[in-house]
């Protein structure tokens, strides 16, 4: 089947943003939170937050910039939230 | 920070497993030095044990690793995590063996990295500070540096307080190299307008030759973006100061690294097998750059933006008396400064000779 490369690499960096923000920004559950939180912080919200820590531009967008901040070799513990 | 901290400050620590990519006692080495950082600057003693539940285990994993609720992801990626202060998986600290762990700048150095998860194991967050040690992204910087920037330990002594040793002990800042010692040796030099700036590891000086005046800086207060190690930089003719670190260059105009870099180098010209350039010079006179990398030189024309034919050459032939390494060069008033270790070389590219030795900071007026 014809490839797509650049959708593959599409797909790819959309996967890296979401895995990124999900080991790094997600917010913990807030432990007095009764009930489920009724929206929980878009992947826009979560981008801005990276984006203001890392001093890059704040878009909420993955641009560029902020996915070739997203590929360096880091630590795995949350740069958000309690990270017991 | 995560508060309280540790309640005690006899705290122990024990290497459950080593990697294979290091010599035990390299490993060990590592370790022990990474907390030597810690407890510089607080009142904490960290003892070793080689048996039972320390406060601080220390293990190496792949993927899913033990009981751990955090996996790691295979090469890159995520080098290592750590727990805060507490029982059970508190405090510990683990490293993803899939990576490259090393002694030097190549790979992942352990030091470094164990620095950082110590931090975590002791309370401490990310900082979003790019000098701080506990900035998430991995950098190298030389280990003969201490590698605490202010916010480093402004953030641990606000859970532990600060060492009970003497003040003169504790480095209230990075400690870097002193440039009026006997032995300073330097890793790039160039001239930036009318000054001459001088790099090493995180830091640059700022020589303003007509009136002696010396500032220290970090290199990231200027160009946050710039790894430390810079091992080459020159001035072109375009007012613009290139940066060379392994096989990759930035071009800097002003404060500003220019779009689109770093780039490999041999997008200027040179073969795949050039892996780094140890000091590079702009003779203002001709237009032309030199290269020098081990006993040979490039040389590039800044007009056409091509290398010349012919090279590279070795640089005993055209710069009679240069017979070392080139750590470091630089053009002023015509005459071009080669750096080796705590000597420097001033010669004359027109007589074509050494015109004196002179020490590496001469330009310091120590």
């Amino acid at each position: 089947l014809p490839t797509h490369p650049e959708k593959d690499n599409k797909d790819n960096d959309e996967k890296l943003v979401q895995d990124y923000l999900n080991k790094f920004y997600a917010v913990e559950p807030d432990p007095n939170q009764l009930g489920w939180k009724l929206n929980p912080e878009s992947t826009s919200e979560k981008l801005q937050k990276m984006q203001q820590f890392f001093g890059l531009k704040v878009t909420g967008k993955p641009d560029s910039e902020t996915l070739k901040m997203m590929k360096k070799p880091r630590c795995g513990v949350p740069d958000v939230g309690l990270y017991g | 920070v995560t508060l309280p901290g540790w309640k005690k400050s006899k705290l122990t620590y024990r290497i459950v497993n080593h990697t294979p990519d290091m010599s035990k006692e390299d490993v060990d080495k590592a370790i022990q030095k990474a907390f030597k950082v810690w407890s510089t600057v607080t009142p904490l003693i960290f003892t070793r044990i080689h048996e039972g539940i320390a406060d601080i285990m220390i293990a190496f994993g792949t993927k899913a690793h033990g009981r751990c609720p955090r996996y790691f992801d295979g090469p890159l990626g995520v080098l290592a995590h750590a727990f805060p202060p507490g029982n059970g998986f508190g405090g510990d600290v683990h490293f993803d063996e899939d990576e490259d762990w090393t002694t030097g700048s190549a790979g992942f150095n352990l030091f470094l990295v164990a620095a950082h998860e110590i931090g975590h194991a002791l309370g401490l967050s990310h900082s979003n500070d790019q000098r701080a040690l506990m900035f998430p992204n991995y950098a190298y910087v030389s280990p003969s540096e201490f590698p605490l920037s202010p916010d480093d330990i402004s953030g641990i002594q606000s859970i532990y307080g600060s060492s009970p040793n003497a003040p003169d002990k504790r480095p209230a800042t990075p400690t870097s190299p002193k440039t009026c010692g006997s032995q300073v040796s330097f890793n790039a030099v160039t001239t930036l307008r009318r000054e001459v700036i001088f790099l090493k590891g995180r830091h640059l000086w700022r020589v303003y030759p007509d009136n002696s005046e010396v500032e220290r800086e970090l290199i990231s207060t200027f160009w946050p973006t710039l790894p430390p190690g810079i091992e080459a930089v020159y001035e072109n003719m375009k007012d613009q100061i290139l940066f060379f670190k392994g096989n990759k260059f930035w071009v800097i105009s002003g404060y500003q690294v220019l779009l689109g870099y770093p780039k490999n180098i041999n997008t200027l010209g040179f073969p795949k097998g050039v892996k780094k350039i140890d000091a590079a010079v702009c003779n203002k006179n001709t237009g032309k750059t030199d290269f020098f990398t081990g006993d040979k030189y490039w040389r590039f024309d800044e007009n056409s933006q091509s290398m010349e034919k012919g090279y590279p050459r070795q640089i005993v032939h055209d710069f009679p008396g240069i017979s070392k390494k080139v750590d470091a060069v630089f053009q002023q008033k015509g005459l071009f400064y080669f750096f080796h270790g705590s000597k420097q070389w001033e010669f004359d590219p027109t007589a074509k000779k050494v015109v004196r030795e002179i020490n590496s900071n001469s330009w310091f007026n120590c």
